[in-house]
């Protein structure tokens, strides 16, 4: 499903150059679970966001099936991903104006839904991450995990093809995380969606058996 | 140290009123290390922003020492906060345009120290959580965890009486999660600090031995 070629990431800092990504190859299949993990600053989010075509490679290639990613332009980046892709990240991204329900129906308004299959859809969602009771609260009126929960209903409203998350179970305690992970796997089990995540959390490596450690910004081992 | 005495705390949703506390008492002695720990939503951040000061209960009373919290107006309040206590926010609050250096430095400044002192002293606490290779960054250019220990820093760096800390180690690998957790451990033996920490993660209950569990807005037992 997607391919990456010898991946590197730079970025600037005035006159120093940080590599945070130096030599990345990798495959990752249809239907499958793996989870990068790595200390704090090794590179994770960095590959999540080129994997996802979020952040451009300095050098390498990405490939979503026969599609080099690094050759689309920004409106066809976005409309791939907003069609293929859920993202959860790190520090949530909730639009902080809208509700939990909005939040979560975001994408569905980008694609053809009508308006009660919309309803339909992030009611099931915000049910199934254990959030029906705070549908209108908008992202400062929740918690740190309700927040992260919203961020989790809001990348699978859609259905997406790929799920894109990182480190997903950070702020919830292990009996709302290990929810959130079952909710997935009977997801990936039902759907075949392909789960990429991020994690410092073991519990997450009982559900995504593909275990690629990073350090700084190499792949050390696959498991 | 503190003591809370039937705390009450409401937050209005439109006309819904959400009780995030439910008639909480505590008492907290001086240098202990005590963590809350329950479900996402139980009422951890909200008990941690009380006892900080940071928040007004609806009702019942927060002393320190023999002094009620309630009854500063908010200039003093913030000038208790500055001399007594450290906090490390669950989403950091590091401000966007300031350097991790600056952001650590911020505290110090409301303070009487000299431009050499607050230098060594910052210096010295982005080391000790690992942080001396990106003084310069501001917090867009840091990874989560990154982040994390320039806020965990930030709160240590003025050597206060008391730190709060809501999910410290949320976003950090093990290894580098305990490295902080015997940072503070240290501060508080060497120097008697006290420390109140939220938690998901069971490696802090091996430093926080007084475990205080909630459940929807009570305390459920002690530990
Ligand atoms: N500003 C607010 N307005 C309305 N409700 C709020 C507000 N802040 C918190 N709440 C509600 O109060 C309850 C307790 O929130 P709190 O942030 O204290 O939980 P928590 O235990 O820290 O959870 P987590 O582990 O997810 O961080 C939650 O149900 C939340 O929705
Ligand atoms: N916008 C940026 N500008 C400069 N450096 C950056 C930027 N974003 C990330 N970095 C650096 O790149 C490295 C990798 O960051 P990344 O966020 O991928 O790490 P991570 O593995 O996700 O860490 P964490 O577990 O703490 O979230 C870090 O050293 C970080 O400082
Ligand atoms: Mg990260
Ligand atoms: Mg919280």
């Amino acid at each position: 499903l997607i391919k990456l070629e010898d991946i590197h990431k730079d970025y600037m800092l005035g006159k120093v150059k940080i590599q945070a990504l130096r030599g990345v190859s990798l495959q990752i299949n249809t239907g499958e679970m793996l989870c990068f993990m790595g200390s704090s600053g090794c590179g994770k989010s960095t590959l999540l966001n080129i994997i996802g075509g979020i952040d451009g490679a300095t050098s390498g290639k990405v490939w979503y099936k026969d599609q080099e990613l690094n050759r689309l332009n920004d409106k066809r980046l976005s409309r791939w991903r907003n069609q293929h892709l859920g993202f959860i990240f790190q520090n949530f991204n909730l639009v902080p104006v809208l509700s939990a329900y909005e939040n979560v129906e975001q994408p569905l308004l980008l694609g053809k839904f009508s308006r009660n299959e919309r309803k339909e859809r992030v009611l099931a969602m915000l049910e199934l991450v254990g959030m029906s009771e705070h549908i209108q609260h908008r992202p400062d009126q929740l918690s740190g995990g309700q927040r992260q929960r919203v961020a989790i209903a809001r990348a699978l409203v859609t259905q997406p093809e790929m799920v894109l998350a990182d480190e997903p179970t950070a702020s919830l305690d292990s009996t709302t995380g290990q929810q959130v992970l079952e909710l997935m796997q009977k997801i990936n089990e039902t759907l075949s969606t392909t789960f990429v995540f991020s994690t410092h959390d073991y519990q997450v490596t009982e559900y995504a058996k593909r275990i690629v450690r990073l350090s700084d910004g190499l792949i050390e081992g696959v498991a």
